[in-house]
């Protein structure tokens, strides 16, 4: 299957990313 | 959810691999001498990790660009998977390097990453910003400016995610218009 994420998706994992 | 584990996290794996790319524009050096690859990601989690540590776009000098572009495409014409295609652009005024030009490329990151157009994400190539004196341009190159459906696609979920009013059209133009062009306009092959 075809990865697709929408914005809101995208957008929650914007500031987790920074702190790993 | 609890990551119980943070070494058991798994990363979103995004469907493309994508390199970042940056062009400064030094006088003393070659066109591809100043356009330099910064970093390629395919996950979620590492698009974030490199979107927040780089400058935005507003904060450029002057003829300078980042572009966006699948793994294994150069973002210039001559590529093999470019020199067919187009690019949707926009160009903005100077009033909205304060306010929409940051949001507008990210937006445009997020359409790419996310593969939001559906089908006509395969025709993408990637997106370039452009800061210029002039008035900033922002634009995603697909890769053959036959494929009018998914072009057309691309345009109107393009103009949508960026709420651009509809009464405003966006072009699209050849990769070979654009080279060939002897005025300062290129007529465009499509709008929406």
């Amino acid at each position: 299957a075809k990865k697709r994420y929408d914005r809101e998706f995208l957008l929650g994992f914007q500031f987790i990313s920074a702190s790993m | 959810q609890v990551v119980a584990n943070p070494e058991q996290y798994i990363k979103h794996p995004l469907q493309n691999r994508w390199a970042l790319w940056y062009f400064k524009n030094d006088k003393t050096k070659s066109w591809t001498e100043n356009l330099r690859l910064i970093s390629k990601f395919d996950t979620v989690e590492d698009f974030w990790a490199l979107y927040n540590h780089i400058q935005q776009p507003s904060k450029l000098n002057y003829g300078c660009d980042y572009c966006l572009f699948k793994d294994g495409i150069k973002p210039m014409w001559e590529d093999e998977r470019n020199k067919l295609g187009g690019r949707w652009l926009i160009t903005l005024n100077r009033q909205q390097r304060h306010n929409d030009l940051d949001r507008y490329w990210m937006e445009t990151l997020l359409c790419l990453v996310g593969e939001s157009f559906d089908e006509a994400s395969e025709d993408v190539c990637g997106a370039v910003v452009n800061v210029r004196p002039k008035g900033d341009k922002l634009a995603i190159w697909t890769s053959n400016c036959q494929n009018r459906d998914a072009i057309m696609t691309i345009g109107q979920l393009y103009k949508e995610r960026l709420s651009l009013p509809m009464k405003a059209l966006i072009g699209y133009q050849s990769h070979d218009d654009t080279s060939s062009k002897s005025g300062s306009t290129t007529k465009n092959m499509y709008s929406v």
